[in-house]
């Protein structure tokens, strides 16, 4: 996270901190799964390995402590079929849901996030948050960071990836954040963490993108899986889950 | 004479019949039937010289040394003395018939040709047992000393309870030692009662009626049985027993008391002297179904089904519990109870009783808890608790305009099982509460 502050217990019960091809993260739902970024299990560039230890920690805002509390099992990942390892500037599909083998008893360090059902979750200017134990201005975090971000209108987006002359995709199912005059931004080890936006009509909190890909950190805009879109997969993966 | 071999039936007819008989002829006839039959004969046609007296051809039939007749004439004719349709009835089963003629039949000078004669027999039972006229006194002596039975070709005897036929087949003598009575009801008495019972008795009565009945004594006037002042029975004696139980030893001229030996099994001795003439004793014996004690619950929960004013042999009564207790045979749980009253009066199976259904320890519930509404750690029937979710982590899952104290609310039923009015048996479940972070970022500094 760049420009970000340390959280406080409780601030974000659903982060976790994951170690699978190196730091990453993901975001509790409901009891037993865990939604990140495909990349995160499958990173591009990387030959396309399944034996890989999946380490998932939760519940605690702290890397040491996180890891005492011991890592959660996972029963399977399931990873979305439009995601392509082997296409390293097109982060399309970058979501994955990781099953752990058992339900976590939730507490108030420990609950998970809502998923989006509207459009509005997504319009210009809107701020939402971002948190994560990624790198911060080239360090490695401790502690788990946040940095508050405004959604980005679309076209401003496009013409600065013009401006970095960068054939990324970027698709409908992504969305970007940021404000390229505040170097506020999520980074390295960041990715899989969500982009959580307040409800406040429902006094809740969405998870509205995931940390997907960015060009360098905090020099611009940064990209999101847009969650919206894959909510009825998410369902159905979760079997219907409430 | 020729000899009919025992036909039950036949025909005799004179020689060349029916062409004229010869003259000068005599011939007897001897006809048998078996053994147990009577003969009877008849003549069909009859055509002899007819004669005073039957003096010169006759016709002559006879039976037990007796003659039945001499015959002579034609059978429509007044002459002579035909036989008519007569039929001639023997007591033994023998008959003799002789035809006699002499050296000519002329009448006026003029040769008569007669055809003679066609009878036909047959056997008849004998009734030995009517009523026989003793040859020798005249008077009547019966075949049997005691009972004739007469059967189509002869009878046998047989003899009154108490007595055995003897060998000669005819002769009675007492033999009362295994009397058995299976009848629900009847009649026991001393030997020829109610004239003098005959002396050196021992005699066994037994009356043995189905499981289930008890027997009842009533004794009848008049009740006599040879006593002594002093000692209790020491001459003849009637010693009564109920399932070999000695219920006492009478005598004397007092009739016992009416008896219910509360048995299906009772068994009468009666020993006798040789000398004395009391006219003995009868009783008329009846029975009773037998009854068991009326059921009574062991409490308040217990309901026996259509209760009876009484129960008797093979009645059952059922127990059922008021809703929400359980049938309990000692610390066996029962479906069901039903109870029969056995032969010897007694219940086959105690009464059970009714304990309160217990639902047991309620289940956990997954990232939530419950509590009693009624009392603490009771989970019997009617108990109710109240589950709820670990708040504000978890949140109870309820139908559209249900509500968690509605959904999360379970009764201990009837079937001991804990429920839910809406879902029944299946328990609540607590479902995270996603995006409600306890400690939500804030930030003041603006």
């Amino acid at each position: 996270i760049i420009g970000g502050q340390k959280a406080k217990p409780g601030n974000f019960p659903w982060q976790a901190f994951t170690n699978i091809h190196g730091r990453g993260g993901g975001a509790l739902l409901g009891d037993r799964w865990v939604l990140t970024a495909a990349h995160t299990i499958y990173p591009k560039e990387h030959n396309r390995q399944n034996d890989t230890s999946k380490d998932v920690f939760l519940g605690h805002i702290n890397v040491e402590e996180i890891k005492k509390l011991g890592h959660h099992p996972v029963r399977r990942a399931i990873i979305h079929p439009d995601y392509r390892q082997d296409e390293p500037n097109n982060f399309e599909g970058d979501i994955a849901l990781l099953e752990l083998e058992n339900p976590v008893t939730l507490g108030p360090n420990l609950l998970p996030i809502c998923l989006p059902d509207n459009e509005t979750f997504y319009d210009e200017g809107l701020m939402g948050y971002v948190s994560g134990f990624g790198i911060t201005e080239d360090k490695i975090a401790f502690n788990l960071r946040f940095v508050r971000l405004p959604v980005a209108e679309r076209e401003t987006c496009q013409r600065w990836l013009q401006t970095k002359k960068s054939n990324d995709v970027f698709s409908q199912n992504m969305f970007c954040s940021g404000d390229p005059s505040q170097r506020h931004d999520a980074c390295q080890g960041d990715s899989g963490g969500v982009f959580a936006v307040r409800d406040r009509d429902r006094d809740t909190w969405i998870a509205t993108g995931i940390v997907s890909w960015g060009i360098g950190c905090g020099e611009g805009y940064g990209f999101y899986t847009k969650v919206l879109n894959y909510v009825d997969w998410i369902k159905k993966e979760m079997g219907e889950e409430d | 004479s020729p000899y009919m071999p025992q036909k039950l039936y036949g025909e005799i007819s004179s020689p060349l019949y029916p062409k004229p008989y010869p003259n000068d002829i005599e011939t007897t006839t001897v006809i048998t039937v078996p053994p147990g039959y009577r003969v009877k004969l008849v003549f069909r046609q009859f055509d002899v010289e007819p004669s005073e007296g039957c003096f010169y051809d006759f016709v002559k039939i006879s039976a037990d040394k007796k003659t039945l007749g001499r015959f002579c004439g034609q059978l429509e004719s007044p002459l002579g003395n035909p036989p008519g349709r007569k039929e001639f009835m023997s007591q033994g089963n023998k008959m003799l018939l002789t035809f006699h003629t002499d050296f000519s039949n002329e009448e006026n000078g003029t040769l008569m040709f007669y055809r003679g004669f066609q009878a036909y027999y047959q056997a008849v039972d004998r009734d030995e047992c009517a009523p026989q006229v003793n040859s020798v006194e005249g008077g009547y002596q019966p075949q049997c000393q005691h009972l004739c039975h007469n059967y189509i070709g002869g009878y046998f005897c047989s003899c009154r309870p108490g007595y055995e036929l003897q060998k000669d087949g005819r002769s009675c003598q007492a033999e009362c030692s295994s009397g058995l009575y299976t009848e629900p009801s009847g009649y026991v008495s001393s030997l020829e009662y109610p004239q003098p019972y005959p002396p050196d008795l021992r005699c066994n009565y037994s009356i043995r009626v189905e499981r289930g009945l008890t027997v009842h004594l009533k004794f009848l006037d008049p009740f006599e049985i040879d006593d002594h002042q002093q000692v209790h029975c020491p001459y003849d004696q009637l010693q009564i027993y109920a399932n070999g139980k000695n219920l006492g030893e009478f005598c004397g001229n007092r009739r016992p008391p009416d008896l219910d030996t509360s048995s299906n099994a009772v068994d009468l001795v009666f020993f006798t002297d040789e000398s004395g003439d009391s006219r003995g004793w009868k009783l008329h014996y009846t029975t009773e179904v037998i009854k068991c004690p009326q059921p009574k619950a062991l409490d308040e929960f217990t309901i026996i089904q259509e209760p009876q004013p009484q129960y008797q042999f093979r009645d059952y009564f059922i127990v059922t519990c008021k809703q929400g207790y359980q049938l309990m045979e000692g610390n066996q749980a029962l479906l069901s109870f039903t109870a029969v009253c056995q032969d010897d009066g007694t219940w086959h199976r105690a009464m059970p009783r009714c304990k309160i259904k217990d639902c047991g320890q309620p289940r956990g519930l997954t990232n939530g808890d419950f509590r009693y509404i009624t009392t603490r750690g009771v989970n019997t029937y009617e108990a109710r608790i109240q589950y709820s979710c670990h708040e504000p982590y978890y949140k109870m899952k309820t139908r559209a305009g249900s509500s968690e104290s509605v959904r999360g609310l379970y009764t201990c039923t009837a079937q001991g099982i804990w429920k839910n009015e809406e879902e029944g048996e299946k328990m609540p479940r607590c479902l995270p509460v996603c995006g409600k972070p306890v400690n939500p970022v804030t930030q003041k500094q603006r």
